[in-house]
């Protein structure tokens, strides 16, 4: 799942 | 993962293989930007460091290899292998202007005050400048080549990508990441002239944008 803050983004 | 995101991924990718194949085939970088790239690569550097830390996803961690590999790759082939033809006469812009302000921000501006939090940040914040050399560049010598601005069009569509992966993430996940938003949309911003220039001059069949 995703980290809070958007750390699975480029 | 959403349509927006994956085909803002590939427009990135996208871009930055366009401009090692220009460098790498015309054995030339004149009109790009070397200082721009050194900042793309302290980006990525600074970015994913938690490539050490944390594992999100096999795709997640190959693009950031790809795009850390692919960047010192330009770097290299500017500033050592094809050096004879840097343009660095035309490549000024004062990059401490942009590294003091983002480095005070994002100890000033961050989701945590750790090490690794404020060199995300820090990333996030200097990815939103780090064209303006590129972009200083080319409103100083007048112009720029074709295979340039695609590359630029390419950099600029996947930032609009991405503000329509954020809007849908917002609306299907609740997701709202405030400081990659914002810088993201700064950044977007940059990009808004230099498009206009791209379809009204480039896309009509010039072989050089001319600035007006």
């Amino acid at each position: 799942s995703d980290s809070p803050n958007g750390k699975d983004e480029l | 993962m959403n349509v927006f995101r994956l085909a803002g991924d590939v427009s990135h990718l996208v871009a930055i293989i366009i401009l090692l194949v220009k460098i790498w085939r015309s054995k030339s970088c004149a009109g790009i930007s070397g200082k721009s790239q050194v900042l793309f690569a302290l980006v990525f550097t600074t970015r994913y460091l938690d490539l050490f830390t944390v594992f999100i996803s096999a795709y997640n961690t190959i693009m950031k290899v790809v795009f850390l590999a692919m960047s010192y790759a330009t770097v290299y082939l500017i500033y050592m292998r094809f050096r004879n033809m840097y343009d660095s006469e035309n490549d000024t812009f004062r990059v401490e202007f942009l590294l003091v302000p983002v480095i005070g921000l994002s100890f000033l501006e961050n989701y945590a005050f750790t090490p690794l939090e404020i060199l995300w940040t820090f990333s996030i914040f200097l990815e939103a400048v780090a064209i303006m050399p590129q972009l200083f560049m080319i409103t100083k010598t007048g112009e720029a080549e074709s295979i340039t601005t695609h590359y630029l069009f390419f950099l600029g569509l996947y930032r609009a990508l991405y503000i329509a992966n954020w809007v849908w993430r917002y609306h299907t996940e609740e997701f709202f990441d405030q400081i990659a938003v914002v810088s993201g949309v700064v950044q977007t911003i940059f990009y808004c002239d230099f498009f206009y220039l791209y379809v009204t001059r480039v896309l009509r069949g010039k072989a050089k944008m001319i600035l007006p």
